[in-house]
This record gives C-alpha cells, sequence and structure tokens, in this order.
C-alpha cells in the first residue's frame, strides 16, 4: 500500500514570516 | 486550526517553502514531539558540488532536512526553459541524495486518455530508468493549467490508471515505489471524485489557507481508509 500525501507548495508568499505563521498554524503552534 | 489529528491519520503532508525558509521550516518542524509534516524544495540543481552560480544542490537540501524537491513545474518549464533532460538529471541528482524527487508532468494539448497517457509516460520512463527508491508524479494536464474549467475527473481517472498500469508492468526492471498524486487546481470533493486512484494532491494557491488544507488532508485521508 502506498501512503496518501499532500504537498502544498508556498509560491505565492514573498515573506518569510508569513510562510513561517502559515506553518505554524498548519502544525497548530 | 490544525492539521494534526487528519495529518496523522496515515496522511503524510508535506510543505514546500522557498528556499529562504527552509531552515525555519525544518526548526519548526523538529520542534514538534510528533512527525507533522516533511519539508520539501521547490526546485534544485542536477549536480552535487561546482561552480554553478546561484543554484541550489541537492546534497545541501538533504543537509538541511529537505525530504522532498519539486521539479519540473510547468512554470519552470515554460519561463526558465527547464527540459525533460534537467528533469531527469535533478531527479537523479534527489534520488542519489536519499530526497524523494516530486516531478511534475502532463500532456500539454488535450486529446484521448491513450494520446495523453503515452506522451506522460514519456516524461515517467527515463525517470524510472534513472531513479531508485521513492518517486511522487504529480499529474496535471498543461491544458488545463489555469483554465476556466479544471480537468474532468474522467480524464484524471483514465490517464492516471494508464500510467499505473505502465508503471506496474515495469516492476521487474524498476522497482520504485512510485506515488502519482493531482496537481492540478484542487478543492474540496475533488479527491472523492477520483474514485482512489491518485495517491494524494499537490496543492497551488488554494493550499495557502490552513483550512483548506486541513479538509483537504481529511478527505485524502478518508479515501484511503475506505
Amino acid at each position: 500500500t502506498r501512503q496518501p500525501v499532500v504537498a502544498i507548495s508556498l509560491k505565492m508568499y514573498f515573506d518569510p514570516a508569513k510562510t513561517l505563521q502559515f506553518v505554524s498554524a498548519l502544525a497548530g503552534i | 486550526s490544525t492539521v494534526a489529528t487528519a495529518a496523522l491519520n496515515h496522511v503524510e503532508l508535506v510543505v514546500m517553502p522557498d528556499f529562504l525558509s527552509i531552515r525555519e521550516c525544518t526548526r519548526l518542524k523538529n520542534r514538534l514531539d510528533e512527525p507533522l509534516f516533511n519539508v520539501g524544495a521547490q526546485d534544485c540543481w542536477q549536480a552535487d558540488e561546482g561552480a554553478f552560480t546561484g543554484e541550489v544542490s541537492p546534497k545541501h537540501l538533504a543537509q538541511l532536512g529537505v525530504r522532498y524537491v519539486e521539479i519540473g513545474h510547468a512554470e519552470r518549464r515554460k519561463q526558465f526553459g527547464e527540459t525533460n533532460e534537467w528533469v531527469i538529471n535533478k531527479s537523479a541528482a534527489c534520488s542519489r541524495n536519499s530526497i524523494i524527487p516530486w516531478i511534475c508532468i502532463g500532456e500539454i494539448n488535450k486529446g484521448d486518455i491513450e494520446a495523453c497517457g503515452d506522451e506522460v509516460w514519456e516524461q515517467i520512463k527515463p525517470v524510472l530508468d534513472n531513479c531508485t527508491g521513492q518517486l511522487v508524479f504529480a499529474y496535471e494536464p498543461v491544458w488545463a493549467i489555469g483554465a476556466p474549467k479544471p480537468a474532468e475527473s474522467d480524464h484524471i481517472i483514465g490517464v492516471v490508471s494508464y500510467l499505473r498500469k505502465k508503471i506496474d508492468a515495469e516492476k521487474e526492471t524498476n522497482n520504485n515505489d512510485v506515488r502519482i498524486v493531482y496537481g492540478g487546481s484542487a478543492g474540496p470533493g475533488l479527491v472523492e471524485s477520483l474514485n482512489g486512484v491518485v495517491d494524494g494532491l499537490f496543492l497551488g494557491r488554494f493550499g495557502h489557507n490552513p483550512d483548506n488544507v486541513k479538509k483537504v488532508v481529511e478527505e485524502v485521508g478518508a479515501v484511503a481508509s475506505k
């Protein structure tokens, strides 16, 4: 069996703080 | 909101930030008690070392904890002249550095299933021949990119099933562990309509909202557990 995977390519963020904010929200931090 | 529960329910989650944010993202990932997500990059160069000003080495990415590298996105093929040869070489470079190549594939023009499948197979076959281990192919028809209507589910199911048969027929010579995801405009309900033929989704702008990601991960998990 193949493990399902979902990937997000963050192409439209041009602000490292915003990128980190997104990943933190995803991780619930 | 968090995707923790959904993501840990057998769905692997990958975040591919810009190069400048990779280190911070891997640090954040390592702070978590559970391995909630993996970090990917959006490109790399095909050589591990050498004088290639401005390019990013897959060896360096591996050292930073990068698990996947996206290769050959339609934007790169169109705007940066990324060739099939580069895609093959970059995939091999990732593979030899224990990074899983995440290769974007798709036919240029709309056609019948077999014609489209054969065109995409030409993109897949040399990658299989030059890589070992895990591979992810993100299928999105080029003609569907930015189109007012996304590709029909029947078309996606047909092409992906055709490719899966071809990949399975290669098992004796190419023992890669291959996942095929759909890489086009993904919204709620898409993965269900694909009857379980894909191994997941590749999100672009839609995935820039954590709530959307959570919904999609839950849907992929629900389809996979059926």
